[in-house]
């Protein structure tokens, strides 16, 4: 079985100094839940 | 003639088992072909006589293996896999039986909560089991996207556009994922603040029934993270009738008030412009991740994030396996399989979580979703019928059927989710 998500998150905008949503996976990765797939 | 009858000896040899197995299997093949064929040129032959057309059978392109995939009756086989293992397993053998799974599938044994492996009747229960509290401690930065299960990052990247990015030969369009027709106000109204004026009268509506702490727990909610009001006049109550639209009347699970149904129809008819691309300037865009269970998984799924989920969207569609193999021969899987997508929103805008059954997962459960019920003949049937009745009407068959969630306290205009709470699971067959 599969979960997907299709979410929308800010972009890091280095400019006006704000950040943006980073991915904190690896294609591939195993994961347990609860871990983090990327922050704001 | 009589003599070489009567006079030879006869010598027996035994057939080797797989040869038998393997003609047995290109027997049935044959029947299901033409049986196949025979069913399409009656089905063409009905058409000419203009009789409504049946939802259509989608025959997915790719190798051979995808095609006899696709000839197979996929989803009985998953009932009959389901049953199969609701079957009750003798006392003495449950033990040996669940290790055995274990070792093959890499269950660690020592994260169940049910230390004595007994208790599971079957393989469906132990495979539905839950974990010790604290085996799955949440990352402590609440800024972060949780990992909504066990599993393996199969993709993950940014939309652009309505293709998700090609990934080894896995393309689908968002449109084609989560439906059309997805509301746009969850994306337009993403940095505004809660509207006072619809609080208000949420809470006049609410105090009227003297429930001051929940109006104020799930305002509370949305003001800590930041979930905007996004459908104002869900509070409205207006009067119009909440059943003269027939696509909502279909939807066997709608908890919404007359005013929210107005509120739906008028998403719906606002929907028309694409959803999906930010408005131009925006400080946002859409992202995607895909997290697949091995067989060994713990198969219960929880919220990755705090967000509000409005409505949800079921479609019944076929159940091929969801293996890394076949995502990556079969190009557009997940519009394929039957899935649940839940649409929503958190802090940053839209938030959708789409559950896709498999083959031998075949059932989706959501925790607070009693009428849902996947993979049985009652939702084919649901699902055929509605598809005639849109051929009927002259519309396009969405090819879902949907219903909304509303909060009691009428505040959130979904139902609200915690970071890390179980909202449901994968169950055999």
């Amino acid at each position: 079985s599969t979960i997907v998500l299709v979410f929308e998150a800010p972009i890091a905008d280095p400019a006006g100094g704000k950040r943006g949503f980073t991915w904190a996976v690896e294609r591939g990765q195993k994961i347990k839940m609860g871990q983090a797939l990327g922050h704001v | 003639l009589r003599r070489a009858l009567n006079d030879s000896k006869i010598k027996w040899y035994p057939i080797p088992v797989g040869l038998g197995i393997g003609f047995l299997g290109f027997v049935q093949f044959y029947k299901t072909q033409a049986r196949e064929r025979e069913r399409l040129e009656k089905e063409s032959s009905q058409e000419q006589e203009s009789r409504p057309r049946k939802r259509p059978r989608v025959r997915p392109d790719g190798p051979w293996q995808v095609q006899v995939m696709s000839t197979l009756p996929l989803k009985a086989m998953s009932r009959l896999w389901g049953k199969f293992n609701e079957l009750t397993i003798p006392y003495y053998l449950r033990v040996p039986g669940f290790k055995l799974y274990s070792f093959i599938f890499g269950v660690n044994l020592d994260e169940v909560s049910e230390p004595d492996l007994h208790v599971y009747p079957n393989l469906a229960s132990f495979f539905y089991r839950t974990l010790k509290p604290g085996a799955r401690p949440l990352d402590p930065d609440l800024n972060a996207l949780l990992s909504p299960s066990d599993g393996r990052v199969l993709q993950f990247g940014k939309i652009d556009g309505n293709d998700i990015e090609q990934v080894k030969g896995m393309t689908y369009t968002v449109d084609a994922l989560l439906g059309k027709h997805t509301p746009t106000p969850s994306i337009s109204s993403r940095k505004s603040e809660p509207n006072t004026e619809s609080t208000e009268r949420g809470r006049a509506e609410k105090e009227q029934r003297g429930d001051e702490e929940l109006v104020k727990a799930d305002e509370e909610f949305a003001r800590v993270n930041g979930i905007s009001y996004t459908i104002p006049n869900l509070l409205s109550g207006s009067s119009e009738e909440s059943h003269d639209n027939p696509k909502i009347e279909d939807q066997s699970a709608v908890h919404s008030s007359p005013g929210a149904v107005s509120q739906v129809r008028a998403d719906l008819a606002l929907a028309e412009k694409p959803w999906y691309a930010a408005s131009p300037g925006s400080k946002s865009s859409l992202y995607y991740a895909v997290v697949y269970l091995a067989p060994g998984d713990y198969h219960r799924f929880h919220s990755p994030a705090n967000w509000v989920v409005e409505r949800r969207r079921h479609f019944a569609g076929e159940l091929y396996s969801v293996s890394p193999y076949l995502q990556r021969t079969l190009p557009g899987l997940f519009t394929l399989n039957e899935r649940i997508v839940l649409l929503g929103r958190w802090r940053w805008g839209f938030f959708s979580y789409i559950p896709v059954g498999a083959t031998n997962v075949g059932s989706i459960k959501i925790n607070f979703d009693k009428e849902l019920r996947t993979n049985s003949l009652l939702t084919d049937t649901a699902a055929d019928r509605a598809a005639e009745e849109a051929s009927a009407r002259g519309e396009p068959y969405s090819g879902f059927a949907e219903a909304t969630y509303s909060d009691a306290s009428a505040v959130l205009g979904g139902h609200a989710l915690r970071r890390g709470e179980e909202m449901g699971g994968f169950q055999l067959g």
